[in-house]
């Protein structure tokens, strides 16, 4: 009976314990849902995501929208004091958060925010990355690979464009922000496996 | 959120919302 449910994307991480399990996971799941809306919005929005299958469309969204969300919410890890808001507004330091069952993923989730942050891309090239990061022809179940491989080559090419073009001085961001792509894929496992283990329990 | 088994109901969220969920939309 774990009273703690340490994701930001949760509106805080204490969980009544009166509640059944079922109830603390639709009190969390209203939480995400608007979140949720949001990724699917800003994937509507990019050229090209809507000519490509439904089902491939929602694989990707399936697949990435956890990853998209750590891009998005990377500031509400706040590197400097240590802390992470969550949705209601309330900001938790890590070690209250470690006494309430926060693991390793917690740490992983501040080196990833603290690195991404410390790039220094504006609205417009988090934006590009971000659709980059959504639109991945190795995700599990895609039918037409081609195309949302061609879709993907053309979103780092105009990543690499704009970057290049804000950045003429700084040739390795480009290079940094591909790095950032594995390293999403290694917090999504992370993530699936501590929800797997909190279904479990 | 990758959700394998959709414990979450994120395939259902997100067939939503790709759809365009009038019900949901304001006026």
């Amino acid at each position: 009976n774990r009273m703690h449910l340490v994701c930001p994307m949760n509106t805080s991480p204490h969980v009544d314990p009166q509640k059944s399990g079922h109830e603390v996971w639709e009190e969390f799941s209203h939480s995400f849902t608007p979140a949720v809306r949001e990724v699917v919005e800003f994937a509507k929005k990019i050229p090209g995501f809507r000519d490509l299958t439904q089902h491939d469309q929602v694989s990707l969204l399936k697949a990435g929208t956890f990853e998209v969300l750590v891009v998005r919410f990377a500031s509400l890890f706040d590197v400097t004091d240590r802390t992470v808001t969550f949705l209601g507004g309330k900001k938790y330091s890590v070690d209250t958060l470690r006494a309430m069952g926060a693991g390793d993923l917690l740490n992983s989730m501040f080196d990833f925010s603290e690195k991404l942050i410390n790039l220094g891309l504006c609205e417009e090239e988090m934006s590009l990355f971000t659709a980059v990061v959504l639109v991945s022809a190795d995700r599990s179940g895609i039918e037409n690979v081609n195309s949302v491989e061609a879709l993907q080559e053309t979103l780092i090419r105009a990543l690499r464009s704009l970057i290049t073009k804000n950045h003429p001085n700084e040739s390795a961001i480009f290079t940094k922000l591909l790095l950032k792509l594995p390293d999403l894929r290694s917090l999504n496992n992370m993530h699936s496996e501590e929800l797997l283990a909190f279904k479990v329990h | 959120f990758s959700d394998p088994a959709n414990n979450l109901g994120l395939e259902d969220i997100i067939r939503k919302a790709l759809m365009g969920n009038l019900e949901e939309r304001p006026e």
